[in-house]
């Protein structure tokens, strides 16, 4: 089962989190009192990296209009910050100490800490794209909403343009999120929607098209709007099941396990 | 463990980098 819910936050932190687990074992276990080689270029490399990344943190926070974002982001980077402090405070202890325990705990601390820091932007960031999501199905949703009061063919017209472009964006954006996913189960429950909304758009218009024409020909419209409900309502559905897995994680599903 | 640590503050390196590069594409 994949720890990480994305392919590339699982790219970008699975390596270290592998890494940063073996030398943990690695210091447990160590007993046998070897010194601690100097370790001031690689951490000061660490620091620098660190300091870039929270100067293009800062700026995005910054430009951001996610509210949830700008709240979350400062967290992350102060994390990362502190425990690049602990690293640079470890191999500090190292030069005068080789053999220091503490050092060795700082760097266990600091090397996690950056794990957990970046590991925590990056999923602030994720979340954030969920959101964006998120809102282009709403979009959507909210097209739903007027279809009971279209009558006329010239409104079905502007109803149809307006709505292809947001249903495009939708089906494109998150099948290329799916794409994303570790979760094979998320993947084709999304996949499934996708196609089920496809399905369904041409059904809806037609739909709609036939409303419009009974109406006009003042013959009974009770079927007719009913099964134009109909297709608004599955529509409804699937949109509302993608925003519904988007939100999950792995963790989610394990849960439910 | 000499190599160990070294080896995986490198990697602390390139995972701080590649998340910049994250950053800066989504915010593109």
């Amino acid at each position: 089962m994949p720890v990480f819910h994305t392919k590339t936050i699982e790219s970008i932190l699975e390596p270290v989190a592998f890494q940063v687990s073996r030398l943990v074992i690695l210091h447990e276990e160590a007993e046998d009192g070897n010194a601690m080689p100097d370790l001031s270029k690689p951490v000061e490399a660490v620091s620098w990296a660190v300091e870039n990344l929270t100067k293009v943190g800062k700026e995005t926070i910054n430009k951001s209009d996610d509210q949830i974002l700008r709240a979350d982001m400062p967290n992350s980077l102060q994390r990362v910050d502190r425990a690049a402090r602990l690293l640079e405070e470890a191999a500090y202890m190292l030069k005068s100490d080789p053999y220091s325990q503490q050092a060795r705990q700082l760097l266990i601390e600091g090397s996690r800490g950056i794990l957990q820091g970046t590991s925590s932007l990056l999923l602030c960031f994720d979340e954030s794209e969920v959101r964006k999501l998120i809102k282009s199905c709403q979009k959507v949703l909210a097209y739903m909403q007027v279809v009971e009061v279209i009558e006329r063919m010239e409104d079905l017209v502007t109803f149809v343009k307006d709505l292809t472009p947001a249903l495009t964006k939708v089906s494109r954006d998150v099948n290329l999120r799916q794409r994303e996913l570790t979760h094979q189960a998320h993947r084709e429950l999304l996949l499934r929607c996708l196609e089920n909304l496809k399905q369904e758009a041409p059904g809806l218009i037609s739909s709609m098209k036939t409303y419009i024409q009974l109406l006009n020909s003042k013959s009974s419209t009770q079927h007719a709007a009913e099964n134009r409900n109909y297709h608004t309502g599955r529509m409804v559905h699937e949109l509302n099941e993608i925003i519904r897995v988007l939100q999950l994680t792995t963790y989610d599903d394990d849960e439910w396990d | 463990l000499r190599v160990g640590w070294e080896q995986l503050l490198t990697s602390i390196h390139r995972n701080i980098n590649e998340v910049e590069n994250q950053i800066l594409t989504r915010d593109s």
